[in-house]
């Protein structure tokens, strides 16, 4: 069964599973060690290698594979960033790194929501939020800067020497999140294409500011593990995404939508404007009514709340000679043939009306019955009527008989 | 009784020539 729609063939909201959204991801270092070779590390050799590869592989528990950068002195702090394209938008549950080296002492996460033209704070780890990020440490989130990245001194404890780990819950503690389904702010905030991970101090053994002779020991940042936990945003609309022809991921749309993100109507479905799905109302995209004589419609709001929010759409180019916002009554020229229903081809007529004996081409909508000039009678006027006779003027076609 | 149908070609067209439906 499809889980866009219920036992009785209704739509209803539907997501595609949860994934560790990095799974098998590139990911672009922005140093990696081994170039040139060190005694641990040469890039060149895969069993002394620590490519970013190895941050989004499979890791088996005791075989955990690492991503290293270089090697660093004491006391010259790099800042290292770790960036991963999802390919799609996403709806992020969570961030997490799990560390081969002493976790950062700080760390900044970013995301871009335009495949990476631009990136907004997303996250801070830091014992001095502040000087670092201009963040206040651990401050209170309200529904007026839920939508903000926070800094906090936890996760930056030195301790694991490895196997630390840092975890980042995009909703935690956001007022918000209780009523997601009405809050586009955080449904904004939790989207993501492009997830950026910046290690901007290192953990240092010892004293940073005194320790600084050129023998001392250097420092390096190691993940084994960056997992980007989520859904495919489908906007409630599919429940799987796929790639398309082009080998791109695209959700694989329902209730009538389409795009990357079922993020609009499909043709000729708009009437009423394209929503997100929700726990209440899937709120599938609807045809328009054109009883089958139009392939194109426009939604028009005003048309939309004077109907109380049921119906917005207007046909367009309305064929089979019919007309009106549904092509539902017969354009000037032609009459309804009410044998035949209005979605039928041939359910208008034309009026036929006789070029001498009418008054005019446009005969009654209902009855086809044309106007008739005076003595003129039948329903396209072509005879004259009892007691009248042909006359030789096409102004007067039919004169009373003397 | 049915009346015969209008018979164009017995109008006179010489002084309506511009109302002359196209044959």
């Amino acid at each position: 069964p499809d889980p866009c729609y219920d036992e009785n063939s209704l739509p209803r909201r539907c997501v595609p599973e949860f994934v560790n959204a990095a799974f098998g991801k590139e990911v672009q270092a922005s140093s990696t060690c081994g170039r040139p070779s060190t005694r641990q590390c040469d890039a060149s050799d895969p069993k002394r290698a620590h490519p970013p590869s190895y941050l989004t592989d499979l890791n088996n528990a005791g075989n955990m594979t690492c991503w290293r950068s270089e090697s660093f002195p004491r006391h010259s702090p790099q800042n290292v960033s770790l960036t991963l394209s999802l390919g799609k938008k996403f709806e992020v549950t969570y961030v997490s790194l799990q560390f081969c080296s002493p976790r950062p002492e700080s760390v900044a996460i970013y995301k871009s929501m335009d495949y990476g033209k631009t990136w907004v704070p997303y996250q801070f780890y830091s014992s001095q939020c502040r000087r670092l990020y201009g963040k206040p440490s651990r401050a209170s989130v309200t529904k007026q800067n839920e939508q903000e990245a926070l800094c906090t001194d936890g996760y930056t404890d030195l301790y694991p020497l490895t196997g630390g780990l840092i975890a980042f819950s995009t909703l935690d503690g956001r007022p918000s999140a209780q009523d997601f389904d009405n809050s586009p702010v955080l449904q904004d905030w939790v989207t993501a294409t492009d997830i950026r991970v910046v290690f901007s101090r290192p953990h240092l053994q010892g004293n940073r500011d005194t320790d600084v002779s050129e023998d001392a020991p250097g420092y390096f940042y190691s993940v084994g593990e960056f997992q980007v936990g989520g859904r495919c945003k489908c906007n409630g609309h599919a429940s799987r995404c796929g790639k398309d022809k082009e080998g791109r991921l695209v959700c694989d749309c329902k209730h009538n939508t389409e795009g990357p993100e079922c993020d609009r109507c499909k043709a000729f479905h708009y009437d009423r404007p394209w929503q997100r799905a929700n726990a209440r109302e899937a709120n599938e995209c609807l045809a328009c009514t054109c009883n089958l004589h139009a392939r194109r419609c426009r939604f028009n709001m005003e048309l939309y709340k004077l109907s109380g929010r049921k119906s917005g759409g207007v046909c367009l180019n309305c064929r089979h000679n019919t007309a009106g916002r549904h092509c539902h009554y017969c354009k000037e020229g032609f009459y309804r043939d009410v044998s035949r229903p209005i979605t039928d081809r041939r359910a208008c007529k034309a009026c036929d009306c006789h070029p001498v004996g009418a008054a005019g081409k446009t005969c009654n909508q209902t009855t086809g019955q044309c106007p008739c000039k005076d003595g003129v009678t039948g329903l396209t006027c072509n005879r004259c009527a009892k007691g009248y006779q042909q006359s030789r003027s096409p102004i007067a076609p039919c004169i009373k008989i003397p | 009784e049915v009346m015969p149908t209008l018979d164009m070609t017995l109008f006179d067209w010489t002084d309506y020539e511009d109302l002359k439906p196209d044959t």
